[in-house]
């Protein structure tokens, strides 16, 4: 791994980012926690909701590929909207908010969001 | 992903981390890139969290993402989490959280909590190392003062160690990719050891969040799987963050 080029030496003048290694500003958001945990994700998620569409179906046609009878996606879509429940307070709600707001299943909703535990397997 | 805190020689405390995700998650052959890690790019904001209109914590997350991996207090602290692999995962704390067993806190969640309710490093500290989780983890946390940065090592269950700046010791950064510091990192996968180089040219009289970039923009740090770069300030309650590309050649992971 330290030969060239995959190990560089160390890089200089690279701030203010410009340049190929930087594809873009990150948007700024505010999230008002003073709304109802359901609706506090609605703004940003109104803006976002085809990449959001976008990347899950892309997790979805990976799932696919390993299991191309679907059962996977179907596990998921019937069972994590039971897990939702068993989420504690304001998760559950803000993911049940955001499944709303974007139109996509619930469970896959609650996948995408609990992905750090499902990732160790 | 790569994690660092940094003391410059006037006692303030610098964040910075490239958020590295979606490995074996799906290869582009044409684009040479993995796929989860493209449909994420898209998708990553920065979010101002805020009570009675005032600031509570900053992140920058994944739209549609309720839980936290990188994020401010303001004046107060800087908190970011890389993922750590261990046989006892987060499948078993998922299993036992079907079968009722939910003593534990998902990851996200409680780097969540503690930004929303903690108030100092002392108390953010002390929820990250005593809080049984689902799944194992790194916690990268900075303070306000001098000395205060730090690697919590965490199990499900223990704090496993922590490792604090310590400028007696010269130690004026703490730095984290995916492997216990006490540890060789995997030799297939070893970011550690490029970063530890440049952060030791750059020397404490010059870290700087410019200098910071520098080294979250050398390879193999910068790599097909980052997706962002954040750069945090705590005293001047600052972060800024970028989508990030890796040109070819580049490292996959």
């Amino acid at each position: 791994q330290f030969v060239p080029p995959f190990t560089e030496d160390c890089r200089t003048g690279m701030y203010p980012p410009s340049g190929p290694t930087f594809r873009g500003a990150v948007r700024w958001y505010t999230v008002d926690l003073d709304l109802p945990p359901s609706k506090r994700w609605a703004p940003l998620i109104a803006e976002r909701k085809s990449d959001l569409v976008s990347m899950i179906q892309a997790i979805k046609d990976m799932a696919n590929a390993f299991v191309p009878s679907g059962r996977l996606i179907e596990l998921v879509d019937i069972a994590l909207p039971l897990m939702a429940d068993t989420l504690p307070s304001p998760f559950s709600e803000e993911i049940k908010g955001i499944a709303d707001a974007s139109g996509v299943p619930l469970g896959e909703v609650v996948l995408f969001n609990i992905f750090y535990e499902v990732f160790t397997v | 992903c790569t994690s660092v805190v940094a003391e410059d020689s006037k006692g303030n405390l610098l964040h910075g981390r490239n958020l590295d995700f979606g490995l074996f998650l799906g290869w582009d052959v044409k684009n040479k890139s993995w796929t989860i890690s493209e449909k994420l790019k898209p998708l990553v904001v920065n979010l101002d969290f805020k009570k009675n209109n005032q600031t509570v914590f900053k992140s920058t997350n994944f739209a549609g993402y309720v839980g936290m991996l990188t994020g401010i207090k303001p004046h107060m602290f800087t908190l970011t989490m890389n993922e750590r692999f261990s046989l006892d995962g987060g499948y078993i704390g998922i299993l036992e959280w079907i079968l009722g067993q939910r003593d534990g806190m998902w990851m996200s969640f409680l780097t969540r909590t503690v930004l929303e309710k903690a108030n100092s490093y002392e108390e953010a500290k002390k929820l990250l190392a005593e809080t049984k989780l689902l799944a194992p983890a790194y916690f990268i946390l900075g303070g306000n003062q001098t000395g205060q940065g730090c690697i919590i090592t965490r199990s499900r269950t223990l704090s496993i160690d922590v490792l604090e700046i310590d400028p007696k010791l010269d130690r004026w950064y703490v730095l984290e990719t995916n492997y216990d510091h006490w540890k060789e990192p995997f030799f297939l996968d070893d970011r550690r050891t490029p970063a530890m180089r440049c952060m030791n040219q750059t020397t404490q009289t010059n870290i700087s969040v410019s200098t910071l970039y520098d080294m979250l923009s050398t390879k193999p740090m910068l790599n097909k799987l980052t997706t962002y770069t954040t750069l945090m300030q705590v005293s001047e309650g600052k972060l800024e963050s970028y989508i990030r590309d890796c040109p070819n050649p580049c490292m996959p992971w």
